[in-house]
C-alpha cells in the first residue's frame, strides 16, 4: 500500500452529498455511500456521520460531469470514473456521472465499490500496487462478495490505527445468515483451527461460523487471509501439532494459523506417503485421533507415528462407516464429535457404535440450518417429510 | 469490461502516463520533445506498478490497462508529484 502523507486529525468524521448522480435514487444512494464508509469504520475507530445542507463538513461528495471546477475535467464514460482529494488538500470526493452508476448490479460501474475506494484517498491513502486491494487503481467490476484486502487494512490501520471501539465492548450482532451459504450449503471444505473455529472453504471465500450460525463480517477471501492458498480447495484440517494441512489436486500446503509454514506447496505424494492426489475430504478422527482422507466410495488412514504411515490394508470402503454416504464434500471435527457432510446434508457420527448417531431429528440433517444458521432451511431429517 | 484489443498512440500514452504521475505534466508547447528514453521508462513504471511484465513498449496488455476505467488520482504520489491540490 502506499500513504500520501496526511490524514485526518480527528477520527470522527462528516460528510455530505452535494450533487447526486442522475440515475439512481436518492435514498439508494445514501445508502450505498454510508455503506463505502463503513469498510473503513469498520478496520478503525473512523466514524462518519452524514450532514446536510449547508453544514460545513470534512467530505464533500459530489457527482459532476466535464470540467467542474477544480482543473480536472472529467472525460465521459469510461476512462476516469472519479477522483478525490487527500486530506491535506480537503478530502473531498467526485465522482463522474456521465458513468452508469449502478447498485448491485454486475451492469454499469458499482457505486459502493468506487466509492469506498475514492474515501480511501480521502482519509490519505495513495494507490496500492497489490492488485486485488481496494486502493489498486483499476476498476475490477462488481464483485458481490467485496471484502477489503488485508493490504488496505494495514494501510487505513497504518493511518488510524485498529478497531478498540469495537463490537467486542458490546455484544456481537447475532450470527447472520449468508445468502449464498442458504441457498446452496454444499461446500469445499470445513476445518477446525487450532483455536476451535469452525472454518468453511467454498470456491475463493470462506466464512467463519459461529456456534450458532455464520459470524457477522463473512465471506471473506481465502487469498486476503491464507496468502498464497488457492480457491477451490479438496479438503483440510489441523492436526494436534497445531499445524493446518491445506489439500488441492497432486498438492498440499501447511500453515500455523494462517502463516504459511515453509516452502508450499509440496507434493501429495511426499508429504502424505500413501494418500491419492485430488482427495474428497480429510479429517482427525475423534475417535482415534489419526488423519482420515476420504475419495470417492474408500478411506485411507493416515498415522504419521506409523511406519508406513498408511497400512497395506487401505484403502477400505467407507460404507464400513455405518450411514456415511459416499462420496462426501467434507468432514469435520466440532465439540468431540466427527461429523460428515454430503451436498445439503451432514451426519453426527457416534465413534463408540461406529455408525452415523441416533438423534432426534435423525441424521441426514440440513446443513444449512444447523451449520449456517439459515432458518428458512428444515429443520428436520432430510429426505423424508416428516 | 475490459476493452478488447486496444491500439494506443504514444502520445495518448504520455498524456495517460502524465496523468497518472508516471511523466511530469506534459505542457502543449513542448509535449513533442518528450524524449524516446522518458516515455520508455515511465512506461516500465507503468508496467511495474501494475504487474504487468516489464518491457517499456506500448504492448497489447500494457494498452489494455490503459484503457480500463479507474481513478483519476495518480498512482505516483509524492512531495514532487503531490496528487491534487484543489483549486
Amino acid at each position: 500500500y502506499a500513504l500520501q502523507g496526511s490524514r485526518w486529525r480527528t477520527k470522527n468524521l462528516t460528510y455530505k452529498i452535494s450533487k447526486y448522480p442522475t440515475g439512481l435514487n436518492k435514498q439508494e444512494v445514501d445508502k450505498e455511500i454510508a455503506n463505502a464508509f463503513n469498510v473503513w469504520s469498520g478496520e478503525t475507530d473512523l466514524t462518519f456521520t452524514r450532514k446536510k445542507g449547508h453544514e460545513n463538513v470534512h467530505i464533500e461528495i459530489r457527482f459532476e460531469v466535464g470540467e467542474h471546477g477544480d482543473g480536472d475535467p472529467f472525460d465521459g464514460p469510461g476512462g476516469t470514473l472519479a477522483h478525490a482529494y487527500f486530506p491535506v488538500y480537503g478530502g473531498d470526493a467526485h465522482f463522474d456521472d456521465a458513468e452508469r452508476w449502478t447498485i448491485r448490479s454486475y451492469r454499469g460501474t458499482n457505486l459502493f465499490q468506487v466509492a469506498a475506494h475514492e474515501f480511501g484517498h480521502s482519509l490519505g491513502l495513495s494507490h496500492s500496487d497489490v492488485k486485488s486491494a481496494l486502493m489498486a487503481p483499476f476498476y475490477r467490476g462488481y464483485d458481490p462478495h467485496f471484502t477489503l484486502d488485508q493490504d488496505d487494512i494495514s494501510a487505513i490501520q497504518a493511518l488510524y490505527g485498529t478497531k478498540t471501539n469495537s463490537r467486542r465492548s458490546q455484544p456481537l450482532p447475532p450470527a447472520e445468515e449468508d445468502p449464498e451459504l442458504c441457498k446452496d450449503p454444499k461446500v469445499d471444505t470445513m476445518f477446525d483451527t487450532k483455536d476451535g473455529e469452525i472454518i468453511v472453504f467454498k470456491g475463493k471465500y470462506y466464512w467463519k461460523l459461529t456456534d450458532n450460525g455464520v459470524a457477522s463480517g463473512y465471506p471473506r477471501r481465502i487469498s486476503s487471509t491464507w496468502k498464497e492458498l488457492p480457491a477451490n480447495i479438496d479438503a483440510a484440517f489441523t492436526y494436534r501439532n497445531g499445524k493446518t494441512y491445506f489439500f488441492k489436486g497432486t498438492q498440499y500446503w501447511r500453515y500455523i494459523n494462517t502463516t504459511m509454514d515453509g516452502d508450499y506447496p509440496k507434493e501429495i505424494s511426499d508429504g502424505f506417503t500413501g494418500i491419492p492426489d485430488n482427495i474428497d475430504a480429510a479429517t482427525v478422527w475423534t475417535g482415534n485421533g489419526k488423519i482420515y482422507f476420504y475419495k470417492g466410495t474408500k478411506f485411507w488412514r493416515f498415522d504419521p507415528a506409523s511406519k508406513p504411515p498408511v497400512r497395506s490394508n487401505y484403502p477400505k470402503l467407507i460404507q464400513n462407516w455405518e450411514g456415511i454416504p459416499n462420496p462426501i464434500n467434507a468432514a469435520v471435527t466440532y465439540k468431540g464429535y466427527t461429523y460428515f457432510f454430503q451436498d445439503n446434508a451432514y451426519y453426527r457420527f457416534n465413534d463408540r457404535q461406529f455408525k452415523v448417531d441416533d438423534a432426534n431429528p435423525a441424521f441426514p440433517r440440513s446443513t444449512a440450518y444447523w451449520w449456517f444458521g439459515c432458518k428458512s432451511a428444515s429443520r428436520g431429517t432430510l429426505g423424508n417429510d416428516h | 469490461a475490459v476493452p478488447t484489443n486496444v491500439v494506443i498512440s504514444d502520445t495518448t500514452a504520455a498524456n495517460y502516463l502524465a496523468q497518472y504521475g508516471y511523466l511530469p505534466p506534459i505542457n502543449p508547447e513542448n509535449g513533442a520533445f518528450l524524449s524516446e528514453e522518458k516515455l520508455t521508462a515511465a512506461i516500465e513504471e507503468f508496467q511495474a506498478f501494475a504487474g504487468l511484465n516489464i518491457t517499456g513498449e506500448l504492448n497489447d496488455e500494457t494498452a489494455k490497462l490503459m484503457a480500463t476505467p479507474r481513478c483519476g488520482v495518480k498512482d505516483k504520489v509524492g512531495p514532487a508529484a503531490d496528487g491534487r491540490s484543489k483549486r
